[in-house]
């Protein structure tokens, strides 16, 4: 018996909106620790990976391990149908073929349930070893989302370089060319606002801005992003969920032939 | 040219 259940539909929503334009579908792994999913988008360039801790769940019971595999497209219609201040419960059954959704109301007057069926999905588990990344950058995730839609007005791809003084990003097309510097930031009021950077190198990096602008999905669950950077290995994309977890996209960088 | 490199190029599969 697998039950996990959030105290309002929200989470849940932008979590899916988070990771829906990537990933047509995908595995949720359910075990006593929580929930992961870990699939790459279509083209195998991206990775998105989701963790939900089950101490961030209202209530969470996982008898036995469960993989349940989702068209994340007929998940979405079914939250769609939720309140936001709904209650949410994922409840399956062990071995079973589908998984049910039940909503309720908050004063309870209105219970809904959906039963949507499972997939069995090729399952292709990354390792990604623990790395020491050269940049690490915190910054508020509006800000960063904001700059990906800026900079994709100008090129496919965008130019990201890190050293102790800030971080630039750059783009370059047939309009002429962009660059946004952000410094690091001192003493401000809201640690939201901050702007943080860990240099161990300086780092310059080419990433599709496709791919980025799909990762800012992510940013109404975060008020900061991280982004970690090394020469040569993919860039990682950071938004942690409060008390419940994170969502981490990887994102291979551009490389010259 | 600048190409793009896909995930199985870094991370093993488990």
């Amino acid at each position: 018996m697998f039950e996990a259940r959030l105290n309002n539909a929200t989470t849940l929503k932008k979590i899916l909106d988070a990771i829906k334009d990537l990933l047509n579908e995908g595995t949720f792994d359910c075990s006593d620790s929580g929930i992961q999913l870990q699939a790459m988008d279509n083209s195998h360039v991206s990775l998105v990976s989701l963790t939900l801790r089950s101490d961030g769940f209202d209530k969470f019971r996982c008898d036995r391990n469960l993989s349940m595999g989702m068209n994340l497209g007929s998940m979405a219609k079914i939250l769609k149908c939720a309140n936001n201040d709904d209650t949410v419960t994922i409840k399956a059954q062990d071995n079973a073929d589908t998984v049910t959704f039940m909503f309720e109301s908050q004063n309870q007057e209105k219970v809904s349930d959906y039963e949507m069926k499972l997939m069995n999905l090729d399952q292709e588990h990354l390792g990604i070893p623990e790395t020491d990344y050269s940049c690490v950058v915190r910054m508020p995730a509006m800000e960063f989302a904001r700059i990906c839609r800026d900079l994709a007005q100008f090129s496919e791809s965008v130019v990201i370089c890190c050293t102790k003084e800030g971080v630039k990003f750059s783009a370059s097309g047939d309009v002429g060319s962009a660059n946004v510097k952000l410094a690091q930031t001192f003493n401000v009021d809201k640690e939201e606002e901050a702007i943080v950077i860990e240099m161990q190198e300086p780092v310059v990096l080419t990433f599709a801005c496709r791919y980025l602008n799909a990762f800012t999905k992510a940013t109404p669950l975060s008020n900061q992003v991280q982004l970690s950077m090394s020469a040569d290995v993919p860039l990682v994309v950071e938004y942690r969920i409060a008390e419940l977890g994170h969502i981490r996209y990887y994102l291979a960088p551009k490389i010259e032939d | 040219f600048l190409s793009q490199t896909a995930m199985e190029t870094f991370y093993a599969t488990r």
